[in-house]
């Protein structure tokens, strides 16, 4: 299983239509400092079910939503779609490739689908479970969690074992 | 489960061991288990011996010591469990020219079976990668994609 | 005392907008006491605007520009209280190139009051400094000084 | 005032007697990854009369001393002198130039001295006091305060500011 595409319309500084192709192997993200690197790995996260703002560095959901810049007025959507090759079925669904869409609108409602269904957040997380692809599991590192992996307690060390158990 | 963690962690630490090795170029590490009566309790904790050092404990290691470690934690986890995908968001700042090579030849290994997003400032860095994209923001606070090359992994 | 604390709180958040702005090259800053009227147990909060972006909150500044912008507030308290000293310990690292070469020359104007030593990786930065310390471990676990350059601040 | 001189002995990796001349202006440190840089800035901390051995990254005072390499053996004594300029008498002491030394033996005794002279920890944090120089200052900023600083809670902020009045 890998990602082969993702497409980001109004999700933070992505205020156009954006789309990323994905292969297998090292994908490096350059450029200058705020230009949005981290806000696609904060994409692949949202889209993937989180549900703190606060790990999506936002104080509330409403935050992922492109709040407009000196040339452009705040958008009324986030919308991030993510595919991904099935082919070895390694989730647990009949399609060899599956696309994933998380939308949030102003209002606060908020959107799942399934290859164009629409579906439940628990849904999502389901698909997820026990693949290693998932908001809790350790799919995102960055200086801050190495200072708390090993900074941490002994018995705080233990949720990294648990995760792969 | 109890056996279940148990079986884990005995391949992490056996692998945490010979990756440290292998990213240090010598050295020993070892992982343990603070309360090993009590799977469902225990913590974890780890001794580490850079080459040609005296074995010490983790908090006392220097910031590049410290991220080599955590990557080889996080690899350790990744043979026994391979997440399908992984972002690295700038790990490799703190690591000097030597160390930023051992790593990327690594990540090159494991990326055989993870995929790898990795957000980078180093030049070395960008060059291993198979697809390297460059973020913008031409028009303030919009950002937009550009893609800069393009191997595919199979023509590697 | 309440009189001495306002009166600094006022030069910082003066000095801090200014600074920011010229770290930024644009944008707007400002800092201010989320309770005024108790002077004792007030907090102080900070809203930025990068150039060209909307306002705020702190929290969604990227990596680089929360350092920048941390860089700024310690030399807004440096301008109204000079500390003779101050060591950065790899605090260029998050930085781009062009925010390097905007924190570098700004470091070089407040080192005539206050003398720093600045732990880095970035070979631009270590062509700014007057004095240069390379610290090699030819001996493994024995760290040994070798005096790379000496130019005196004088001459520069 | 600027530090001239600092002498390092037995303090952390640096077991032989290590002699850093300082200029007013800027210093660069440079290195490898675990070479003792950082080792440097916490002499500094240390000589200062830093009392929290956590401050230093250790577990006990007794950290900072030489812990012994594959081929040397522990040190019983760590030593750092800082000799300063004092020539604009920013410190209450009519000496135009000053030596700071601490001493720590594994046996757990510590030595402070003034210019030679035994003095005790609470004589160096007075002659610091209010200088900007000392222990509690913001003198050393590495990334990890950078975090600290800006996720802080507003009223934790306040603690810059009483340092600066
Ligand atoms: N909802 C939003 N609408 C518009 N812009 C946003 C939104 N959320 C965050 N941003 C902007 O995105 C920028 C941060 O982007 P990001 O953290 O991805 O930068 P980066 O490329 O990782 O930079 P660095 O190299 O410094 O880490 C900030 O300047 C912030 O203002
Ligand atoms: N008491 C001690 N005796 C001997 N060695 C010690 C002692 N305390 C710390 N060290 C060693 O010092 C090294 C760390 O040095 P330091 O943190 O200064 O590195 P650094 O040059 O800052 O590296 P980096 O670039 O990775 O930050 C560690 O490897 C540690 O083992
Ligand atoms: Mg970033
Ligand atoms: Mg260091």
């Amino acid at each position: 299983m890998y990602f082969k595409k993702m497409e980001l319309f109004g999700f933070k500084s992505f205020a156009e239509k954006t789309e990323l192709m994905l292969e297998p192997g090292v994908t490096a993200i350059v450029g200058p400092n705020g230009c949005g690197k981290t806000n696609i790995s904060d994409a692949i996260r949202w889209v993937l079910g989180e549900q703190s703002a606060k790990q999506l560095r936002g104080g509330k959901m409403e935050d992922v939503i492109f709040n407009g810049s000196r040339t452009r007025q705040p958008m009324g959507l986030a919308e991030v779609c993510l595919t991904m090759d099935n082919s070895q079925n390694v989730l647990p669904v009949d399609y060899s490739e599956i696309t994933v869409t998380r939308r949030l609108f102003r209002s606060g409602e908020s959107e799942y689908l399934l290859n164009k269904v629409p579906c439940r957040h628990k849904d999502i997380i389901e698909l997820f479970m026990d693949t290693g692809v998932g908001t809790d599991a350790y799919s995102t590192l960055e200086n801050k969690q190495i200072e708390m992996i090993l900074n941490s307690k002994p018995e705080d060390r233990r949720f990294l074992f648990e995760e792969a158990a | 489960s109890r056996e279940y963690f148990e079986s884990t962690f005995k391949q992490v630490q056996q692998n945490f061991s010979s990756l440290f090795k292998q990213l240090f170029e010598g050295g020993e590490a070892e992982m343990f288990l603070t309360n090993p009566d009590d799977l469902l309790e225990t913590g974890v904790d780890i001794n580490v011996q850079p080459p040609g050092k005296k074995l010490t404990n983790i908090t006392l290691l220097s910031g590049g010591e410290k991220a080599l470690t955590a990557i080889a934690i996080l690899f350790a986890i990744f043979m026994v469990k391979p997440s399908p995908f992984c972002v690295l968001d700038e790990i490799d700042a703190p690591l000097d020219d030597s160390n930023l090579n051992r790593f990327n030849r690594m990540l090159l290994e494991f990326s055989e079976k993870t995929q790898f997003i990795m957000i980078t400032h180093n030049k070395k860095s960008m060059e291993m990668a198979n697809v390297l994209y460059g973020v913008t923001m031409e028009e303030f606070g919009v950002s937009k994609l550009v893609s800069v090359k393009f191997r595919s992994a199979v023509a590697a």
